[in-house]
Formats: structure tokens, sequence, C-alpha cells
């Protein structure tokens, strides 16, 4: 799976993802990726875009997570994004991608590992695999 | 006006065993697509641009499980799935089941901007895809080399493989079947431990 989240100098958050699913998969198998909340979310506070166990995204709706604890619990970006990692992926493994409407970025997983990178505008810039 | 900023991926689950130069070549990608990225943010694209510009990037390189390099069905055959959603007015679109679909992520933004749906699939998606002239291939475009050793060893140990994407020459994999017999629940007639990695 890939993934990207880009909020633009208007604060304009946006969220794409794309996969080819699982190694011998069923024909018909659908994952998270396409599923709006589960593997792709973006509003007015955050974009989200998540790769991993997709049975455990789907029912964690782990992007729309992310944005909800924003809202309610008035957490930061990162402090979502670790909460939504460490408490809704129910024994999952999973990682995602996030930036807010502030220009702020993060990443969690809980996976071995996770192909990313991330930058922003004050010169930032990170790539890594662990 | 605020400030711009960015972030990629290339999946989740790595191999723990892979080779320093598969990690480089990986590095080396993700980099592009953030420099391609941040190119469009310089120029004041919108962010829904940017965002499809750099998964079709992503999806073009066969490094990754997406587009060309795509994970395969059990048939040996690519099925694909993307979705895109823009923040400001909480626009969506998404596509599953796609097999000839070049660039899946340009599909799914063109059935947010073109149709009065959120998510088409299969038969309906390719459909859309034909009508709307975007750039079709054959399914054997999107097959390498490599995953159909990937799809060969799965089938030999009867599993859904781990996603590790960049595989190592040997195809040192690990698949789930030693753990299948751990848990009596089952899905699709195997073990629901099968299906745990992506």
């Amino acid at each position: 799976t890939v993934g990207c989240v880009v909020v633009d100098q208007e604060g304009r958050c946006a969220a794409a993802t794309s996969t080819g699913g699982l190694m011998n998969k069923r024909t018909g198998r659908i994952g998270d990726s396409p599923l709006i909340g589960a593997g792709t979310y973006a509003s007015n506070l955050c974009g989200v875009s998540c790769t991993g166990e997709g049975e455990a995204i789907i029912r964690a709706t782990l992007a729309r997570d992310v944005a909800a604890v924003m809202e309610y619990k008035g957490l930061c970006l990162q402090e979502a994004v670790d909460f939504v990692i460490k408490e809704r992926l129910d024994e999952g493994q999973a990682g995602l991608i996030a930036v807010s409407k502030n220009g702020e970025v993060a990443c969690g997983f809980n996976a071995n590992g996770m192909f990313r990178g991330c930058a922003t505008e004050d010169g930032f810039m990170e790539v890594g695999i662990w | 006006m605020g400030k711009w900023a960015i972030a990629v991926h290339g999946g989740a689950g790595v191999d723990p065993n892979l080779p320093v130069q598969r990690q480089e070549a990986a590095k080396q990608l993700l980099t592009r697509c953030l420099n391609l990225g941040i190119s469009a943010l310089r120029s004041n694209c919108p962010s829904i641009d940017v965002v499809e510009l750099v998964v079709r990037e992503l999806e073009t390189d066969p490094l990754f499980n997406s587009g060309r390099g795509s994970a395969l069905t059990e048939n040996g055959t690519v099925e694909m799935e993307a979705s895109i959603m823009d923040g400001p007015k909480r626009r969506c679109g998404a596509v599953s089941g796609l097999t000839t679909v070049k660039n899946p992520i340009s599909l799914a933004r063109l059935v947010m901007e073109k149709s009065p749906h959120s998510y088409l699939a299969f038969s309906g998606a390719e459909e859309f895809a034909r009508q709307q002239g975007v750039e079709l291939v054959d399914n054997e475009y999107f097959i390498t080399e490599e995953n159909l050793g990937m799809l060969k060893l799965a089938k030999e140990a009867n599993s859904i493989l781990f996603d590790y994407r960049i595989p190592n020459g040997g195809f040192e994999t690990c698949s789930a079947g030693a753990a299948a017999t751990d848990s009596p629940l089952q899905m699709n007639g195997l073990p629901i431990s099968l299906y745990a990695p992506e």
C-alpha cells in the first residue's frame, strides 16, 4: 500500500491511498484502502492515510479516529496519532501518516517498520523505515 | 497564509532481513516522491492535486504494492483499489477491483469529481474508466517477476503472505502457516491468523 497526505498553504488537507492488496488474496477481496474513514480520511482538521492489517484498520475506522479524537478530545495531531495506534488497533498491526491544518506532520505505527517520509515548509525532512 | 506539510508511505510491515541496498532503493523512491510533492506545493498547487500527483508516482514505480508491482490474487492477476479525500468539504472518491486502469488513484479522483457517487467497483469502475478516457493497460503490465515468485511461495505454503514489499533475491519470506493452528477462528476457509499482517 502507498499513501500521501498534504496540507497546503491555505490550510487545506487532503489524503490518498492506493494498493494491490494481499498476496494470494481471493478475487473480490476489498481491504481498508478504498474505505473512507478506515484507510483514508481528510477533513478541515487533518488528512490521514493508513496501511497495515486491513481488517484491523476497518474495525478501528483508524483514519477517521485520528480526526475524531482531535475534534472531541482536543488532542493535537501527534497525540491523536499516538492515541489511535495505541488504543484503537485491537491487537492489529498498522501504521499511518497524517497532517493537520496547522502545518503539522505526524506518523505512527506498531508494526516492525513502515516505509515513510515527511517534510514541512520549515525545512524539516525525514525518510525512514524502522 | 499557513505552512505546507507533506507525508508519504510505502506500506507497513517490513522484512526485518531486508538487504541494505533494498532499503536504500526504498528511501530513494520516498525521497523522490517527497521532492515531487514539495515542488508542487512551492508552485502553489492545492493539496488535492499534490496527493494525486505523488500517489501516481508511487503507483508507477514497481517497488511498492500499488499499481505496477501490486500483490497478486490467487489467480495470478492484479486487482487494485484506491481512495482519495479532499478535506475542506470532505469530498471523496474510491475504486476497487481495478484490473486495467494504469493509475487507480486518478480514477478515484474522477469518481469524486465526475460522478454522483463516492465508490465504484469492478466492472462498473472499469466501465467508468473507459467513459472517462483514462489510460488503460493489460493486466500483465502490473505483474512483476518478483511478485510471481512471491505468489508461488504463498501457494506452496497454502497461505497469504506477509506483504514484505521488496523481496530479498532469495525470497526469504515468512508466511503465517506456522501460526495457522493457534486459533480455531477461520475466514474463507483459512485460519484467521493467516490474515493478520497485510
